[in-house]
């Protein structure tokens, strides 16, 4: 069975897509099948792996709907094990189209259990004739709608990107307490894997302050790694790669890179 | 009758928020009496401005719910002749619990259209005592949902903060067709002031090439005045002020006062 692991927070702009693209990559390249399903309209991870608009015609919201299991809408990247159930904005609609759906908070969970079902009696293959995925990384959009809650009723863990800045501070605590009532009525394995510091900025003293409170307030939940702020980060999408690819050297590759370690140690130790 | 100004983007973390405060802030230097309405349950543009968590008992979801006023839910913020209708995270749940009340998408229109009612009728008093406002400028939160929608059907006009970042371009024509569609089916009254030009950084090429792309893509729907990224407009938040207060001086503030004074030019023109 793959590891579920979501990406969330409301508070927009914090590194939610940038996270999911580059942490997906990493784990793909030391050998781990990834898979990561965009649930978010705006469909940003999706541009960010290089997946063309008019090459999602199966998308996030045909699997919600139940129109396609996970295998038919997942797409090969231009990267070596890492796949993508990418999304478009039909995926607005699913909110109200799935208003009256029985087990509208589970659509995504009920289709990865079949995905594994369909693994299960297989011959072990997975998608595109490929392997079975081990970690499969949701990105969320920024809101705590039906869609996010679909994503942390699916998800085993949760990792937060929090952007050292003082506003996403404020909704730290909402989002905290979101995941607890997630937990006790929806999906009670869910658990916070961790909180990733983002864009930090030496020259700025804010972002040591924020760094500060948080590691206060959240102790070890705080991974080691902070991800710098680093323009070559934020001009990778634009030419459909993740920054690993685009340029390895540079200091945001390099975080993602032990991010990326941290993490399959903390996995490693559950 | 105030001029009503919605500030929109789907895509989280562009700057919204920074110049709901800001453009409002400088507004009312110059002699405007405004209201900010928080439409975002994170609640940033009430922090923002200073107001306490505990100064919010009546805020923006009892009003969409229709069990307050505007001129009830406004408070004074710590400057001259600029009030807020503060939010809560109550407002989270207004989407589902107005799901099946009528005129689900012109709450705030209803609300704002009674408080001008009531201005006409008495002696041309606004809330507290104070004489009525002239902008009311809308915050919304990162999503087209109900609460943006809302804002849209109670909008004169929309301006999108636009952050010079790759992703920020993705959803910009989707945001425009929502805009088209809401002004087809709920406000034909709705027009686009301007795309504001955010957190351009004069070191990144990309923002420069962000730029050029979005004036080519739009022409002079694009305001002059671009707003640089500044660390004192990140840092003014924590100190509960608009950095127009916090540091009237920085590369931030004058590009608010340029911004404000070319967004006036405009409205004259209209
Ligand atoms: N470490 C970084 N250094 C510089 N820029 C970054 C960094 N991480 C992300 N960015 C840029 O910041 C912007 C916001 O990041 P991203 O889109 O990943 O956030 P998000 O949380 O997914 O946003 P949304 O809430 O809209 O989904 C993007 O333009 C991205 O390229
Ligand atoms: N010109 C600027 N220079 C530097 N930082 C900025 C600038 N404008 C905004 N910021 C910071 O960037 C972050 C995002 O801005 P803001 O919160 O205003 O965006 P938003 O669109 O309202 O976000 P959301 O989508 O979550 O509502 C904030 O931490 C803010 O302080
Ligand atoms: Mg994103
Ligand atoms: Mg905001």
């Amino acid at each position: 069975k793959p590891r579920v692991l979501t990406l969330a927070n409301q508070k927009g702009g914090v590194g939610k897509t940038t996270t999911a693209i580059n942490l997906g990559t990493a784990l793909a390249a030391v050998g781990e099948q990834v898979l990561i399903i965009d649930m978010d309209p705006q469909g940003n991870a999706s541009t960010g792996l290089g997946i063309e608009r008019d090459n999602r015609s199966v998308s996030t919201y045909d699997v919600l709907m139940g129109e396609a299991g996970i295998s038919e809408a997942a797409v090969n990247s231009s990267i070596p094990r890492l796949d993508c159930v990418p999304s478009t904005m039909d995926l607005l609609g699913a909110e109200l189209e799935l208003a009256e759906v029985s087990r509208r908070t589970h659509r995504l969970h009920d289709a990865i259990e079949a995905y594994c079902d369909a693994m299960a009696e297989g011959d072990g293959e997975g998608p595109n004739g490929g392997p079975a995925y081990s970690y499969v990384l949701l990105d969320c959009p920024p809101s705590l709608n039906l869609l996010t809650i679909n994503a942390m009723a699916a998800a085993d863990s949760i990792l937060v990107p929090l952007q050292c800045e003082f506003f996403a501070l404020e909704g730290l605590s909402q989002l905290l307490k979101t995941v607890e009532r997630v937990k006790a009525n929806l999906n009670p394995r869910l658990s916070i894997h961790g909180i990733i510091l983002t864009m930090f900025d030496r020259r700025n003293s804010l972002s040591g302050q924020v760094a500060d409170d948080v590691r206060a307030f959240l102790g070890d939940k705080v991974y080691d790694t902070v991800i710098p702020r680093n323009v070559r980060v934020s001009e990778a999408p634009s030419h459909g790669k993740p920054v690993l690819l685009y340029d390895n050297k540079c200091s945001g590759s390099m975080a993602y890179i032990n991010l990326a370690s941290e993490i399959i140690k903390r996995e490693r130790k559950l």
